[in-house]
């Protein structure tokens, strides 16, 4: 459902270049569940973002769902982003004077649902990963991981059938990282579609495939045998 | 060299209050390194935040180098935030509109250093982190853990002999991690202290002692035998 061909993400920085994606290729099927690793800078955010519609490739192909993504109107791509995508951004991207609650609820108001189920649904969401005891309390009445897991929650809301999620526990504990591996184990079981960014090699094990990255290009690709 | 005694942290909001230190008992001597590590929102960095005279406890004593924190005035506490303590944020807390050099160089500013001076060492500093190659990004043309190794090396450009670091490798690859690691190494082996919060067993392994927390108190303590 993902096919991306010979992706670049090129930047220009006065009179270099900076080949942020330099030439990336790959397909993922309904109902993978891969973990994206690689070193600092190597281009998985870039990368998670081009897939996730939020930004563009300077060249190369991404078809989502047999859709040329470049041939869509902002409409179409407004909806893939809210119904079809969930992304947890690796720096949580949470509004700062909503609360935890509404900042959960928000991608329900683009679907049109009502006051009422709205909370009702982000309260669930909120609950699932331990946080119902925190629901009225804004980003800076949070700590590092209580945000992370409000971004995970928002990601959720949804029912989105591709999670596409840029180191979702790296503020999190083993306890709240082992409830957050069960939540995408479960989703993926449901038969959606998983993109997980992680630096550790633990969390990836969750995972079916782990690709690995370097300098903008995907270096290997293996099956992950649990 | 840090003493803390029955620290309490409370959070009024509405009606409840909420402990988010609740009785902490803590010494730290001259080079140590230690460890902090404890579930998502068991009380770390507001506790980080204390020792780091970012934040005033509710209540309790908190001696730094045989002074009574409260007993400062706001010019002493200024110095010894700049001079004596380097911190590193869970969230990294990079001013958006300067590039990366200009954010390491900010603390010498305060110190008086001239401004070829400052460049200078602002760039040694981002050297030894592997990033002589960004030195004109500003925050917003770096990857998530570049930006996590902006703020250590702007904690390290003022010499201080206490580094407090709140999640240092929560973004970072084994690669880079191993780095910062050698760095905070080096950093104890001169004689300075380090207090590190990690959620990573493989990163507390580095330290002196492992600390851990639990709902706003210290739970156990203990000497790491490497
Ligand atoms: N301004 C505030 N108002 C109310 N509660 C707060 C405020 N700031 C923090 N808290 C609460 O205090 C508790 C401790 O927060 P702290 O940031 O110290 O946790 P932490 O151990 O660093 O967690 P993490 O590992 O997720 O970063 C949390 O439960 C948090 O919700
Ligand atoms: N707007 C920009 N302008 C210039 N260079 C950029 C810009 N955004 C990102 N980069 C560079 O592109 C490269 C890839 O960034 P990216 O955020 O994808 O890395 P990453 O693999 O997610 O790293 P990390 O593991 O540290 O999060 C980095 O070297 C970064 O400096
Ligand atoms: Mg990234
Ligand atoms: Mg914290």
């Amino acid at each position: 459902i993902i096919e991306l061909k010979n992706i670049f993400k090129i930047y220009t920085l006065g009179k270099t270049k900076l080949y942020a994606l330099n030439g990336v290729d790959l397909s993922i099927q309904k109902s993978d569940y891969l973990a994206l690793m690689g070193p600092s800078g190597s281009g998985k955010s870039t990368l998670m973002n081009i897939i996730g519609a939020l930004d563009t490739a300077s060249s190369g192909t991404y078809i989502l769902n047999q859709q040329e993504i470049n041939q869509l109107n902002d409409n179409d791509l407004a909806q893939i982003r809210n119904k079809e995508i969930g992304f947890v951004f690796q720096s949580f991207n949470l509004l700062p004077r909503m609360t935890a609650i509404e900042n959960v609820a928000i991608p329900l108001i683009y679907a049109g649902i009502s006051k009422t189920e709205r909370l009702e649904r982000a309260e669930k969401a909120l609950n699932s990963v331990g946080l119902s005891d925190r629901m009225s309390h804004k980003p800076n009445e949070l700590s590092g991981g209580q945000r992370q897991r409000v971004a995970i929650a928002r990601s959720l809301i949804n029912n989105p059938s591709i999670i596409l999620a840029d180191e979702p526990t790296g503020n999190l504990d083993s306890k709240s990282s082992a409830d957050i591996m069960n939540i995408f184990a479960e989703i993926n079981e449901q038969g959606n579609t998983v993109v997980m960014v992680t630096h550790e090699e633990d969390i990836a094990q969750n995972a079916k495939r782990i690709v690995r990255m370097r300098d903008g290009k995907i270096e290997n690709l293996y099956e992950n045998r649990r």
